[in-house]
């Protein structure tokens, strides 16, 4: 495995969203996923709707929460496509579920693997290298704080509440980190992102990891 | 400052006010416990930023709402399918 891998380099991750006073983050890190994983298979990056998974997925509770395996088990079962946000713009609320037919232009997800790699972040190092960005379940209690750095310490994996999209790794540095997209807006934390230590499934990072395939 | 930099528009000295300056009081209470157990030059920072207007539990009924389902163990086998 390479010493340091980021998706963001082959560009094949979208930009840091902002879900605003939404409880969308599951939907932002599915679609977030499927994006990168549409760019790795070498079409261009395009930007896919976040608002359709939230007021489609009906196993979920749209802006009041939902889960990653719950949405990718929607998007597989209905093979609903997901179309382009342009079509389907976000509007930060639930709302009603538009329809597109079936010959509408829009990506299929064909599967989807979820696992727990706590005790195995070597693996999962491995894993996003060969299957793209992954969307990932935290315990986020104490990023409402985060400005920066590497996060070590203070991130419990007690209870997973906020789903987040891990793009790449460094392992250069003295402390080797997850680089992990948010979709709390550029301002919070490295323009959006935030680094985890590896190693000790801080924030609860390695429990609960899922990889979307097309 | 805080009102100005992150586009707060409630009036000074206003209920709502006062509860958001409790609320800050309390973030800057936060981050001092986090730094001083955060001194290592790569450690993470903790400070204002557009959260620290809100008490902990209208952060954490807003922003962390995903639910996370039991996974299967990894194996190393291919499972896809």
């Amino acid at each position: 495995l390479p010493a340091t891998f980021d998706w963001r380099d082959q560009s094949a991750v979208g930009s840091v969203q902002n879900q605003q006073a939404c409880g969308g983050c599951w939907a932002f890190s599915v679609v977030g996923a499927i994006e990168s994983v549409y760019a790795k298979s070498g079409q261009p990056l395009k930007q896919l709707s976040v608002q359709q998974v939230i007021d489609c997925s009906y196993k979920n509770q749209g802006c009041n929460g939902g889960s990653i395996t719950r949405a990718l088990s929607w998007l597989k079962q209905t093979r609903v496509k997901l179309v382009k946000q342009a079509e389907y713009p976000y509007k930060a609320e639930t709302g009603i579920c538009h329809l597109f037919s079936q010959s509408h232009d829009g990506v299929l997800v064909k599967d989807f693997a979820a696992h727990d790699f706590s005790g195995l972040e070597e693996a999962m190092m491995g894993r996003l290298v060969e299957w793209g960005p992954l969307a990932v379940t935290v315990d986020a209690i104490s990023w409402q704080d985060y400005l920066g750095g590497i996060m070590q310490h203070h991130c419990s994996c007690h209870h997973a509440n906020h789903a987040v999209l891990v793009t790449g790794y460094d392992t250069t540095g003295d402390v080797p980190y997850w680089i992990v997209q948010n979709s709390w807006g550029t301002s919070w934390g490295n323009k959006g992102y935030v680094y985890i230590k590896m190693g000790d499934n801080v924030c609860g990072i390695a429990d609960s990891v899922t990889a979307v395939f097309l | 400052s805080f009102r100005k930099q992150f586009h707060r528009n409630y009036k000074l000295h206003s209920d709502c006010y006062h509860r958001r300056r409790s609320y800050f009081k309390n973030s800057i209470k936060r981050h001092a416990y986090l730094n001083s157990l955060s001194t290592d030059k790569d450690s993470a920072k903790y400070g204002i930023n557009q959260f620290s207007d809100l008490s902990i539990n209208e952060f954490r009924d807003l922003y962390l709402t995903a639910t996370a389902e039991t996974v299967p163990p990894y194996s190393g086998l291919k499972t896809e399918g």
